[in-house]
């Protein structure tokens, strides 16, 4: 686990001075094969072991600090300011507000439609959900159930398609005061353009205020590519990671905020409707490092 | 471009750095991408230096071939117990792809002229129960169910009754997705075995986990958990279409020992393969 690895790199150094030059690339080393076990993208933990190494580099001389503690805290440090400082919180201007919620197959779109209903319920909100997903079997009857079992009104029709279901949904929230808007959508890869476009062209035709990629906590070395493909395509606003509550380091948080700078906002954190966290990023680093 | 390393006189350090970089992107995982750099940097040591390109390939595809046993006619997977159906039992993890994989798998016997019935021992998540439906309707084979809700031991249990006394040569159990750091849900998996057990010892013969592609190295960990818990027979890896990586099969069969039976490369209920180390190989170096 990143966290035993890590603690076991900071047992070596604490209360060891100062330190030698081959100590510290030594330390460099094993918090780059933490941070790659961690599921962090290749290329984040390289940016960021040299960032670490510089930061170490100009201070060795230091008489308030020695190396093993300037280590330590440069990587916190780092870490913490990528994932953004503070939770950021998902801001509702329009109405209605229209939010898509997109993301590769078994992500946990659905769930997570149904969950941030339930958080804007709870935050006062009037929300309706749509269910947009004509692909995969079953799913208008998934987000059908979650909705009904948690009173939360949902729009559907197993004949319509994506865009003619949005289009009744906007018209029945101007009707009866819904907002936000938050459409369940088919799971979709990144790297097939022609499903990306059916996102596309929702955009062009609706005045979507929110397009949030659902991302999976266990995903690998990927999350980078489908977070910047989704992202160049059809412009995302930000992040939820899902399953959370898994053992998964959950690297991937940190490569997706450091490759697109796009907010991360919530984490899932299980399969009930009430498990739907904000973001802390301290909470995160905690997690990464221990 | 790594292909500048198949025919050189000498091998650049600079070959090493990439192909290290190649494994690693794809979730090999730091262990086991040093392990097969430094086999190789070994092995280049005594050939000639324009056959690496066979041995990084020869050493990967080594490293995924478990052998293991099969028959004729259930390849790739088992069935040595006679007079009884094929049971097959399918975990993993949340979202993966276990309840399309049963489809498909469904659906690859079907084409073998097997008779196949499914189980859908999910009772738990919301329309999982209409999901499975779905596909046994549209493949035209009987699903055993119950209300959400119900007991899934008792739903496998049920299902295998139907197998066995309609003489249907295979049984899929599907199950609820988990998260295998949850003792209880765990524990209920254990709890599903051990019913469909009453009807002979040494069912399910096969328990196949599924791992989705995408992940990174969290796979290694659920494979360690729900080996311990049920004893993994075989892995089938989804949404290769999605990645084509999934590097972290070489720790399941290098590091655990656990055969890959099979592949999924997208959601045609045709897009199922017995998993093939060097075609996995040849695409992975590509
Ligand atoms: N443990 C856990 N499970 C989750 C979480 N979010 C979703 N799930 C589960 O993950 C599985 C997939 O969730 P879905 O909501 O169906 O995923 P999806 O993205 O809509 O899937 P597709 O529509 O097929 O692309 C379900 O079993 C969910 O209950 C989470 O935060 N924690
Ligand atoms: N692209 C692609 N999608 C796949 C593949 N296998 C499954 N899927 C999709 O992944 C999503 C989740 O599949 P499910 O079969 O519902 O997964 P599951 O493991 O049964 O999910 P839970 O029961 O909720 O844990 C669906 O949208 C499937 O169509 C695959 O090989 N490629
Ligand atoms: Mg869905
Ligand atoms: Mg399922």
């Amino acid at each position: 686990k990143l966290v035993d690895s890590f603690s076991k790199i900071v047992k070596g150094l604490s209360g060891k001075g100062k330190i030698s030059k081959e100590e510290i690339e030594q330390t460099i080393r094993e918090i780059r094969i933490a941070l790659l076990e961690a599921d962090v993208h290749l290329n984040v933990v390289r940016d960021l072991t040299l960032k670490i190494k510089e930061d170490v580099e100009k201070l060795e001389s230091s008489e308030f600090f020695t190396p093993s503690q300037l280590i330590i805290r440069s990587t916190r440090d780092k870490i913490l300011e990528i994932l953004g400082g503070e939770a950021t919180k998902l801001e509702i201007n329009k109405n209605p507000s229209i939010i898509l919620m997109v993301g590769l197959q078994g992500s946990g779109k659905t769930t997570t439609t149904a969950k941030l209903a339930y958080y804007f319920k709870e935050q006062g909100y009037n929300p309706v959900v749509v269910a947009a997903d004509f692909n995969r079997p079953a799913a208008i009857d998934q987000l059908v159930h979650i909705s009904t079992t948690n009173s939360i009104p949902v729009v559907f029709d197993k004949n319509s398609n994506s865009m003619n279901i949005v289009k009744k949904a906007v018209e029945e929230a101007k009707e009866k005061g819904y907002n936000p808007i938050i459409v369940d959508t088919a799971g979709r890869i990144h790297v097939d353009q022609e499903v990306l476009d059916e996102i596309k062209k929702l955009k062009e035709k609706f005045d979507v205020e929110h397009t949030i990629l659902v991302i999976d906590a266990m995903i690998g070395q990927e999350g980078v590519s489908v977070a910047q493909k989704f992202d160049e395509s059809i412009n995302l606003s930000g992040f939820i990671v899902t399953k959370m509550d898994g053992d998964t380091r959950g690297g991937v948080a940190l490569s997706i905020r450091y490759i697109t700078g796009k907010p991360l906002y919530f984490i899932g954190v299980g399969e009930k409707i009430t498990d739907l966290e904000v973001f802390h990023p301290d909470r995160v680093v905690s997690r990464i490092l221990g | 471009d790594l292909i500048k390393g198949k025919n050189i006189e000498n091998i650049s350090p600079d070959f090493w750095e990439r192909l290290e970089e190649k494994l690693l992107v794809s979730d090999v995982g730091v262990n086991i991408t040093r392990h097969i750099i430094s086999t190789l940097q070994n092995a280049v040591k005594k050939k000639d230096p324009k056959l690496i390109w066979n041995e990084v390939e020869r050493e990967l595809v080594s490293l995924l071939s478990i052998p293991y046993s099969y028959d004729e006619k259930f390849f790739p997977l088992k069935n040595d117990v006679k007079d009884f159906p094929l049971v097959v039992m399918v975990v993993g993890v949340n979202g993966t792809g276990k309840t399309s994989f049963i489809a498909k798998l469904a659906n690859y016997y079907k084409e073998k002229n097997l008779s196949v019935i499914l189980g859908a021992g999910d009772t738990y998540r919301a329309a999982a129960i209409e999901q499975l439906t779905y596909w046994a309707e549209k493949l035209s084979i009987p699903i055993v169910k119950q209300n959400m809700g119900s007991d899934s031991a008792a739903v496998a249990f049920d299902t295998i009754n139907s197998a066995i006394s309609k003489k249907i040569d295979v049984a899929i159990i599907d199950t609820a997705g988990r998260m295998h750091n949850k003792n209880n849900l765990i524990q209920e998996l254990q709890k599903v075995e051990k019913v469909i057990k009453k009807h002979h010892i040494e069912l399910p013969q096969e328990k196949i986990l599924i791992l989705d592609a995408t992940y990174g190295q969290n796979s290694i960990q659920q494979t360690k958990i729900f080996t311990e818990a049920i004893n993994i027979t075989g892995v089938a890896v989804t949404k290769m279409d999605t990645t084509f990586k999934a590097g972290f099969v070489f720790s399941i069969t290098s590091s655990l020992g656990i055969p890959i039976k099979f592949m999924t490369f997208g959601e045609n209920i045709d897009d199922i393969q017995p998993f093939e180390p060097k075609e996995f190989v040849k695409n992975l170096l590509e």
